[in-house]
């Protein structure tokens, strides 16, 4: 099974 | 006071319809290098990111930084009121809560002025650091968006392969699987009809495909998209906007666990 990741696990918030 | 003068607004009609299904509201930020957007899907699996390079307007004043929040359904909705030919004024006071879009048709025989209220938005600007991408693939936008159409009928995810032979495009649903090869050529009678492959190392890559189907939106914008990627970090899709700027896509992959 795969697991959609979320941009936040890249970047951080300015 | 803001004053940016564009004579197609046609561009502006594309970008709108590109974006305002994937993000409802956002902050449109006006300086000196030009109009731009960042912003992300509810979900934050998606980020769009726009530039209209202020040199790309007809007449660009802009006194100072400025952010304005907009419903970009509502404001897609105006701008459909625009004919592509008609030249385009966005125009806002400072400290002002509404924004006006004016359309001027070519023979200037017809002016509209649609005033639209602005919103407070909070925005979660996320920094997105420049970055070496392992493989690069630039090829059709027609053809990336007609593969992206066709896979997402049969499976949920696209896995996105690029060796330096050429990309693949991978797919599997309850009635069967899917496997479309687009090879390097440049030998085309139309340019935009190349694939280019740029590539440190193959990389492989699972996304979800209703946002890459999203994506696909911006195809008018721009004949060729270019398709960065490395691995384990977001895939970026972007539609250059000729001397205008860009429209790029940021997507999280999916992973196994």
């Amino acid at each position: 099974l795969k697991t959609q990741l979320r941009l936040e696990a890249f970047y951080t918030f300015n | 006071m803001l004053e940016l003068r564009l004579t197609q607004a046609g561009l502006l009609k594309k970008v709108l319809e590109s974006i305002k299904d994937l993000v409802t509201d956002a902050n449109f930020d006006c300086s000196a290098t030009g109009f731009s957007l960042q912003a992300m899907d509810s979900s934050h699996v998606a980020l769009v990111a726009l530039l209209l390079r202020s040199d790309g307007f007809e007449h660009y004043r802009c006194d100072h930084n400025i952010s304005m929040g907009m419903n970009l359904g509502n404001m897609a909705k105006m701008l459909r009121c625009a004919s592509d030919d008609d030249t385009v004024t966005i125009k806002a006071d400072d400290g002002s809560d509404t924004v006006t879009f004016m359309f001027e048709s070519p023979s200037q025989d017809k002016i509209s002025d649609y005033e639209m209220k602005l919103m407070d938005i909070d925005s979660e600007h996320l920094g997105i650091p420049e970055a070496e991408y392992q493989a690069i693939v630039r090829m059709s936008a027609s053809e990336f968006a007609r593969i992206c159409k066709d896979l997402g009928t049969i499976g949920d995810t696209v896995i996105i392969s690029v060796t330096k032979e050429g990309v693949q495009f991978s797919t599997k649903g309850d009635i069967g699987t899917a496997n479309i090869i687009c090879r390097k050529n440049t030998a085309v009678d139309k340019k935009e009809e190349a694939t280019v492959i740029e590539m440190a190392e193959p990389v492989s890559l699972t996304f979800a495909s209703r946002y890459l189907i999203a994506f696909t939106k911006a195809t008018p914008l721009a004949g060729q998209v270019t398709i960065s990627m490395s691995y384990d970090m977001p895939i970026v899709v972007e539609y250059k906007m000729e001397t205008m700027g860009y429209m790029r896509f940021y997507l999280a992959p999916k992973i196994e666990e």
